[in-house]
């Protein structure tokens, strides 16, 4: 990916191609290339390689965005998310990671509602050996959530962590069920810093847009967590997503196994992203 | 949406009239935008477009229609085109000669496999057959539990692992006693699994090749990108997949992937996904698909 005195047009569509394959989306992609032939103009070292400008570009986007994490004490995440995506093995693997820096944490069952929710995230509190609380299969999410909050902070939980059912940003009841846990959230913990977070599968294509402005819209995003990012999917979505929401990715999915969860890196990202 | 764009590019040209190089190459542009906004594959766009410039150029354009209509109609024809399977009875499922009939489900993690199973179960015992569903997914916590609750919801026997039994054991197993558990036709319900995890495409692609089964249908997340050709490539290469299903069709995602896997595989999508309810489960209809991709 070397340029010259001019700019191969050629050389920039191939690129724009490529931020297209990993799921960049041809608007985003079709702006940092801009941004990328500006800079290579610009260059007037004897050799420009459009790959330094193409990274460096992206990762522009993405430091913009990058603020730094740190979950105060106490402190509550809200995982929410479309159906599939990797809600309740996040929300197993933070436990266990928060459990390993010495936090006092509580994992909440809000998906009162899919076969086997409240199992599954059972395992995860035994694989992490962290304190959990559920309530009846069919309850409202809200209660159960109310419940789970008002109780681990009487007990000196100081990072909560609660696992939401699955929904389609297209459904407006399940939007207004999750506005209506997020609202009991505040009741139960009022003034405790939550942190609501949409995970991302990184198979998920140009609709991830549609999910973080309506998931935002509805109940205020502070992150991101791309999930499975092992596979082959690029995840290129995050770039588009930090121009147009300015959201930040907290952690990477990267297997299904309860280490599997690593801090976000944009610099190592767009090491992946353009080789 | 792209009838609009469309229509932009011509207003300049009235009802009589040819369809030119020129002015084709403009519609062109606003098409690969439309269809790369809807997830189609970079390479099954490119390759889509192609066709379609051979259809236009040339083409009258009559009195009554505008030239822009006269390219939404080759745009969406050759779409339902490509999504209709050239064997009309490609999208239904197929019945062994001898009983059980098996259906093997696979596909990435969280594409909707469980929930399928069921709702294919469901959807069998309504057609008056006598479906069984086989847990075969050891890897996921609760997944067992989660495919065992969904068959007791539609009143279908859910084979369990048993006595250390692994993936290909509970469903030779299954097939085995099918009968006797007054089954003709099992659902095997598989663990996600990445295209590039080795041991876990053996996994699968054992039991394919020990049980050959008649169905074997790749699960695919209708808001999946572009990793979708390539997932897809690969579990073709090692399971003969006879179907796709398509699931979470009731969100907005406009469903391109599924359009460039069929495209590229030639694998026909036979039943599309649009609830998490049991019911939630519809036949494919090329023209709704199309009209959905197009925006
Ligand atoms: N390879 C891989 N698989 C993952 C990752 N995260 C989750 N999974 C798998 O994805 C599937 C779905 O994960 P869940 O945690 O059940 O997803 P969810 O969002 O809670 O799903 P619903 O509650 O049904 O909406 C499971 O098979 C997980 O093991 C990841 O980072 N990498
Ligand atoms: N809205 C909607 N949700 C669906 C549909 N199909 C599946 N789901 C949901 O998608 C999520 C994942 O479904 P599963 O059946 O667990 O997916 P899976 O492929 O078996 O997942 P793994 O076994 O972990 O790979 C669940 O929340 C399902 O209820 C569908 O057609 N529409
Ligand atoms: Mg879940
Ligand atoms: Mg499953």
């Amino acid at each position: 990916l070397k340029g010259g005195p001019a700019i191969s047009r050629q050389a920039l569509e191939a690129l724009e191609e490529t931020l297209v394959r990993a799921d960049m989306g041809a608007p985003t992609a079709r702006a940092i290339i801009h941004e990328v032939e500006e800079s290579a103009k610009k260059d007037t070292t004897h050799k420009v390689h459009l790959a330094n400008h193409l990274r460096k570009a992206i990762l522009g986007k993405l430091e913009s965005v990058q603020t730094p994490f740190a979950l105060p004490k106490p402190g509550i995440i809200l995982l929410v998310g479309v159906n599939g995506a990797g809600k309740t093995t996040t929300t197993g693997k933070l436990a266990a990671r928060f459990a390993g820096e010495g936090r006092k944490v509580l994992l909440a069952a809000g998906d009162t509602f899919r076969a086997a929710a409240e199992e599954q995230l059972t395992e995860w509190a035994q694989r992490a050996k962290v304190e959990f609380i559920r309530g009846a299969h069919g309850a409202a999410p809200s209660a159960v959530v109310f419940d789970a909050l008002q109780s681990g902070l009487a007990h000196g939980a100081d990072c909560l962590l609660v696992d939401t059912a699955g929904r389609l940003h297209n459904r407006s009841n399940l939007m207004e069920e999750l506005r209506k846990i997020v609202r009991v959230a505040e009741k139960a913990a009022p003034g405790v810093h939550q942190e609501k977070w949409l995970v991302l599968d990184a198979n998920t294509g140009q609709n991830a847009m549609n999910q973080a402005r309506e998931f935002n819209k509805e109940v205020g995003l502070t992150g991101l967590v791309l999930t499975k990012i092992d596979g082959t999917a690029k995840g290129g979505i995050v770039v588009a997503l930090a121009g147009e929401l300015g959201l930040p990715v907290r952690f990477l999915g990267v297997g299904e196994q309860m280490d599997d969860l690593v801090p976000f890196d944009p610099g190592l990202f767009v090491e992946a992203l353009v080789p | 949406n792209l009838t609009d764009r469309i229509q932009k590019v011509f207003k300049n040209l009235r009802g009589q009239g040819k369809i030119t190089e020129a002015n084709i190459e403009e519609t062109l542009k606003e098409v690969r935008l439309a269809l790369l906004e809807a997830d189609v594959n970079v390479e099954t766009t490119k390759l889509f477009l192609e066709k379609i410039k051979v259809k236009a150029l040339g083409k009258e354009v009559a009195l009554s229609l505008s030239p822009g209509q006269v390219m939404i109609k080759i745009v969406h024809e050759e779409l339902i085109q490509l999504l209709t399977p050239k064997d009309k009875t490609a999208n239904k499922l197929k019945f062994a000669p001898a009983p059980p009939t098996l259906i093997l489900l696979a596909g990435l993690q969280g594409t909707g496999k469980t929930t399928t199973a069921a709702k294919l179960a469901a959807w069998l015992k309504k057609d008056g057959r006598k479906p069984g569903l086989v847990a075969a997914d050891l890897v996921r916590p609760a997944a067992i539990e989660q495919l065992a609750t969904l068959g007791k919801e539609i009143g279908v026997p859910v084979f369990r692992p048993e006595n250390g039994e692994k993936a290909l054991d509970v469903c030779t197993r299954a097939v085995k006693t099918a009968l006797q558990n007054d089954c003709n036709i099992l659902i095997l319900d598989t663990a996600g699994r990445l295209q590039i995890d080795e041991e876990m495409m053996n996994e699968i692609a054992e039991i394919q090749k020990k049980l050959k089964p008649t169905n074997i249908m790749l699960v695919v997340d209708a808001m999946t990108g572009q990793n979708a050709v390539q997932v897809a490539q690969a579990f073709h290469a090692r399971l003969p997949l006879t179907g796709l299903v398509l699931t979470k069709a009731d969100g907005d995602a406009r469903g391109g992937a599924i359009f460039s896997i069929t495209s590229v595989t030639g694998v026909p999508i036979q039943f599309v996904g649009v609830s998490e309810k049991m019911d939630g489960l519809e036949a494919f209809y090329p023209d709704r698909m199309a009209s959905r991709i197009l925006g």
